[in-house]
């Protein structure tokens, strides 16, 4: 019998915002 | 002697791997310095396609980390072109329809059944095993409205300082002119007589590009509709705005050029099969206004005649209209006080908004209808051009 796929796990993810933010961040960081 | 090896070509199963230490210049090559001329002649959305045969492979090796950074790394790509490239109608599209793609493979090949019927048995082989990335698809809407919105900024751009020219004072209708209020000088929207001077022509060319250059990217049919019924506000409500501040285009005549207009872009729109987009609808406050124009104004009959056309233009905006109208000829009336008190007095009982002009900066909100792709990821060839040769084929 076909055997029942596991169940995926969900993956978080950070609002387009959020996403933004850390770019930001991470380019004033960097020199 | 020389030994010739052969090996046996695997079967590509449709998934392309990478080194980690690749990803920025993967995201290098196919998102920030990508150009789409580049792609023309190939299947649309190729980038789309070939970011998620990366993700599924990083979700087949169940490599969370190198998931999530792709999709991030993939969103402030696309997010830093658009940036760049604020003012560009193609480039926008390019993305518009790419992110779109991606949204649509990451629901048709989730392994959720509702997104499911229409995949063939080896599309539901092409999907993902080990990760649900609900949420990195509300990312990916939410990134579409704004390119969706960045498209509408850029379109109208161009469009609006064609559109009081071409509607309302270009005469296209041959003897027209003759019959042209008298006392008016002729008044161009650039104040200058002559300088931005645009005919319907124009506007329908600028339409035609932006068709083009949509349909060139394989952006999905629905939401090209939305864009027109949005342009096709647009020039409703400046073409409606100007006309109820302008007594020089108060007359039959310029009613008589409207009506032509409006038809000449309703054909247009039955011309590209976008007549159910619900642009023409849009229209229609400006439609009503042309035939006012145009409609006898003085007896009780042409009051209930009025009344019973004009019935998406405000009370405020008919009564504005018959203020302003203005007689071609001294055999013409002006349109009597007596009679716009009658309109009133028909139209009392309407709910109608205060305001005399219409929001011309309102957006109605965007959708996008899941639209699952037929192609199969294992069918999708990499052109040289875009210099990805380090991507592996699995």
């Amino acid at each position: 019998s076909p055997q029942r796929p596991r169940p995926r796990v969900l993956l978080k993810a950070p609002t387009l915002a959020e996403m933004e933010e850390m770019n930001t961040s991470e380019e004033e960081e960097s020199p | 002697r020389q030994v010739t090896v052969q090996r046996k070509e695997k079967d590509f199963q449709g998934m392309l791997e990478y080194h980690k230490e690749d990803e920025a210049l993967l995201i290098r090559n196919l998102v920030t310095d990508l150009k789409p001329q580049v792609l023309s002649g190939t299947v649309p959305c190729l980038p789309a396609y070939i970011l998620y045969m990366c993700i599924r492979h990083a979700d087949y090796t169940n490599d969370d980390v190198k998931v999530h950074s792709l999709l991030t790394s993939t969103i402030n790509g696309i997010k830093k072109v658009l940036k760049k490239h604020n003012d560009d109608f193609e480039m926008t599209t390019f993305w518009l329809s790419n992110t779109c793609r991606l949204l649509h493979c990451l629901k048709q090949y989730s392994g959720d059944e509702g997104f499911m019927t229409q995949n063939t048995a080896k599309q539901n082989e092409h999907c993902l095993k080990n990760f649900d990335l609900t949420e990195y698809r509300q990312v990916l809407s939410d990134l579409s409205i704004q390119i969706y919105q960045q498209l509408i900024k850029i379109a109208e751009g161009l469009l609006q300082p064609m559109i009081v020219s071409a509607m309302l004072e270009n005469e296209s209708i041959q003897g027209l002119s003759g019959v042209k209020p008298t006392g008016y000088r002729k008044r161009s929207s650039s104040m200058v007589d002559g300088d931005n001077a645009y005919c319907l022509e124009a506007i329908i060319r600028q339409m035609n590009a932006f068709h083009g250059v949509m349909c060139d990217q394989g952006l999905d049919p629905e939401i090209i509709q939305q864009v027109f019924k949005q342009l096709f506000y647009v020039i409703n409500a400046v073409t409606l705005n100007n006309l109820l501040l302008r007594k020089d285009v108060c007359s039959w005549s310029t009613g008589m050029q409207l009506r032509y207009n409006i038809s000449q872009l309703e054909e247009w729109l039955r011309g590209r099969n976008l007549h159910q987009s619900g642009a023409v609808q849009t229209l229609e406050p400006l439609i009503q206004a042309a035939q006012l124009l145009q409609l006898k104004k003085k007896t009780q009959e042409d009051a209930e005649a009025i009344c019973s056309l004009c019935t998406s233009l405000s009370t405020q905006q008919i009564v504005k209209i018959l203020n302003l109208y203005t007689p071609l000829n001294e055999f013409e009336e002006r349109v009597t006080v007596a009679f716009i008190r009658t309109i009133q007095a028909q139209l009392q009982d309407r709910n109608d908004p205060q305001q005399l002009l219409l929001d011309f900066k309102h957006m109605f909100p965007v959708l996008f209808p899941f639209n699952p792709s037929s192609l199969t990821m294992d069918s999708i060839h990499i052109p040289a051009c875009l210099n990805l040769e380090f991507l592996n084929e699995v």
